[in-house]
């Protein structure tokens, strides 16, 4: 029964879709079953795996809404174990649309409570809001991942991400836990990344993730080849990072 | 009467704020009397020009419902000609609280009518998302100037942005253009950086500022001491950047 982890933070711009991909990816690749869930109109999680958007007939808006099945959604990757629901630009209108909705805040749940059942791990990529689509991802999940930048405007918004997990707990999802905080594009060049460091460790304790992944120019390069990291230069320290931080997610949950 | 430019890209991580704070303040030391609405729940540019956002009683969102006069939200900063319309997290509600509201994207344009008289610019910092928020900028805006951050993920999500300009500009501001488009975050060492700029200029031409912001990390430093970068290093690369935007960006609008 896969452990479903969303991947979130309204902060834009802070690794969260390089994260879903290369996380997943390197989870894959260690041999478990993978499904990641592009829940972001912009859709970078879906082109950062090679997928063409435009091609796509159904994606996750209609899986979310209950107007595709699974089996009319799901699409393969280059990465074996990895499958994806792909993401359009039409999710865009989810967070108008379903505002009469009863129960909107529930639908993925209910969509991915059949399909997760042949996974170990179930991603879902979220867009840089705390709308109804993270809302959802939120609700699905048996954890949150968050992606911390190191700059100071990310840690600013901690406080704010922490605080909507909390209501989302209240109201929607008893059991929802933090998987982890992860620090990206950690530069030693730069005194704020070791200030950020410094301080979220201090904050948060146990719930950081030893691994720090790097400021690394082929982690921004991987995306314009359809790659993840593995694939597109495997002895990078992005690809290092990313593998470190599998197999420490792995190692945790089979820890419990 | 001041002219209304809206800083927008629901791409995160852009570089938005960043030339919010920064091209507000270049164009204020300029001598031009200028205000700067933060219309961002994160409230990142009330925090970046070292405002207490927990200290606030009226914000950006009383002010867009019209439960605050502009009188009672406007706070001076530490730049003579720049004034502040802060944001704090009450601002998030505003996506779902409006929905029923008749003309909820013209609240912004309303409550603006009266305060820009007394400015030669107001600049609108919008959060990451097209939701109301944003929609109620570019209602209000005489133009949009667009950040776009020299990476892949970003110049990807332009055709969606420029589509939900011609969609604004239909339904809700006619005489809606656009300023321009300014490359963000410019890294000689890294390849993309070279290519992102080579297809924008191919792409849209005159539309593209000269001037390209660098990657600098005296801008990344600035925010944590609340401070622009003009009084922070104003010797740096960054500032560098931005003053030459500014002069860009007063010529271009005085040439008309
Ligand atoms: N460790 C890293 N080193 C270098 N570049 C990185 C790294 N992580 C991410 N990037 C680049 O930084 C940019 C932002 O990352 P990404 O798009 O993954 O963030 P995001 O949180 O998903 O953004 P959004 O809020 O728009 O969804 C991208 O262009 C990406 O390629
Ligand atoms: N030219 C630059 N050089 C170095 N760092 C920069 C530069 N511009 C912005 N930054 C840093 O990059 C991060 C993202 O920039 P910023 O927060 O301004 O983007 P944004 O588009 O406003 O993000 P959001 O989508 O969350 O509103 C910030 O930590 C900022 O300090
Ligand atoms: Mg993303
Ligand atoms: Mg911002």
């Amino acid at each position: 029964m896969g452990r479903i982890i969303a991947i979130a933070n309204q902060k834009g711009g802070v690794g969260k879709t390089t994260t879903a991909v290369n996380l997943a990816t390197g989870v894959a690749l260690a041999g478990d079953p993978v499904l990641l869930v592009d829940l972001d109109p912009q859709g970078n999680t879906t082109s950062g795996l090679g997928i063409d958007r435009s091609s796509l007939e159904k994606h996750s808006y209609e899986f979310l809404i209950g107007r595709a099945s699974f089996a009319e959604v799901q699409k393969p990757t280059e990465i074996q174990e990895l499958t994806l629901v792909p993401a359009r630009i039409d999710l865009i209108g989810a967070e108008v649309e379903l505002v009469g909705v009863p129960d909107r805040e529930r639908l993925l749940k209910r969509a991915i409570e059949g399909p997760r059942r042949s996974y170990s791990f179930v991603f879902i990529d979220c867009p840089p809001s705390l709308g109804l689509l993270t809302i959802n991802a939120l609700t699905a999940a048996d954890a949150v991942l968050i992606p911390v930048q190191c700059e100071y405007y990310a840690m600013e918004g901690l406080t704010q991400l922490l605080h909507t997990i909390r209501l989302v707990k209240q109201s929607f999802n008893p059991d929802l836990e933090i998987e982890g905080i992860v620090l990206t594009m950690f530069d030693p060049r730069n005194r704020i990344s070791s200030q950020v460091e410094k301080e979220v460790r201090a904050h948060f304790g146990e719930r950081v993730f030893t691994t720090v992944i790097p400021r690394n120019v082929a982690l921004s390069e991987a995306p314009s080849f359809g790659k993840p990291i593995h694939l597109y230069d495997v002895r990078s320290k992005g690809a290092e990072g990313y593998t470190s931080l599998s197999r420490e997610l792995i190692s945790n949950v089979k820890a419990g």
